[in-house]
């Protein structure tokens, strides 16, 4: 099903 | 030495229900707020550059951890008009706030534990948009109540001339279409939260317009300008089908 992604992935610490 | 008076206080109000505490950061520049809510779904990323208070000093760089609950009691019962005043000495475990009524002359104190809060560091990219839409804070506001009563989520259309928002749920459908002028590399249809979307309107009073920045994979973002500063919303995308 869709799901709401974790903005973690996009911003999280590199 | 830090001391910061401001005085559009309603920016805690709007994103009490997105984050409970938060560090700000206080350097010379200004102060920043940057915080993802418990669900990883929403951040908020504040900024009030040092030029928006009056006055305003800060000679060292220093984090304080305010818890955003209690802010808004304290800020609350002093009203919408209050100017909310930030100081902190070279001890960084407490602060001072300093509600100011300028209606009434009232002046009220605390002296506030800074807490220690373990919070992610988000490094935030910068980001090309397919499209980025201005539009009146309150009418977007408007829509994202009026929709929220009967549905729980949002698809945003964007054309050149119209954004509409569309939502369907089990009683039936809604749309909502509004005018701009704003640029877009192209047509854009996305799905979005209308509670969060809620959350984010709450800013509303900050700014005549807000702005919605949109791409179909990437983070969405929701801006108000305010005075010698921004305050950003971030939304994360659907994934899977």
């Amino acid at each position: 099903p869709a799901g709401q992604g974790s903005l973690l992935s996009y911003f999280g610490q590199k | 030495l830090f001391h910061a008076r401001f005085e559009q206080a309603g920016l805690v109000d709007a994103i009490k229900d997105l984050i409970q505490d938060s560090d700000f950061h206080c350097r010379d520049s200004g102060i920043a707020l940057r915080n993802m809510d418990n669900s990883q779904v929403a951040v908020v990323v504040i900024l009030l550059e040092a030029g928006g208070f009056l006055p305003y000093h800060c000679d060292r760089r220093l984090n304080l951890g305010i818890s955003l609950t209690s802010l808004t009691k304290i800020v609350h019962y002093a009203g919408d008009e209050a100017t909310l005043a930030l100081k902190a000495n070279d001890n960084p475990d407490t602060f001072n706030l300093v509600l100011e009524c300028l209606q009434t002359g009232c002046i009220i104190k605390y002296d506030i534990k800074s807490r220690d809060i373990d919070q992610e560091h988000l490094e935030i990219p910068k980001t090309d948009y397919a499209a980025t839409i201005t539009i009146p804070s309150a009418e977007f506001q408007r829509i994202c109540r009026n929709l929220s009563q009967l549905l729980e989520s949002v698809a945003n259309e964007a054309s050149e001339e119209r954004i509409k928002f569309s939502s369907s749920g089990d009683i039936g459908s809604g749309s909502a279409t509004l005018r701009h002028n704003s640029d877009l590399t192209g047509p854009i249809a996305l799905t979005i939260s209308l509670k969060y979307l809620v959350n984010f309107s709450k800013a509303t009073a900050l700014s005549y317009s807000v702005t919605l920045s949109l791409s179909s994979e990437v983070p969405q973002l929701v801006e108000y300008k305010v005075e010698s500063g921004f305050a950003r919303f971030y939304f994360a995308p659907q994934i899977g089908e």
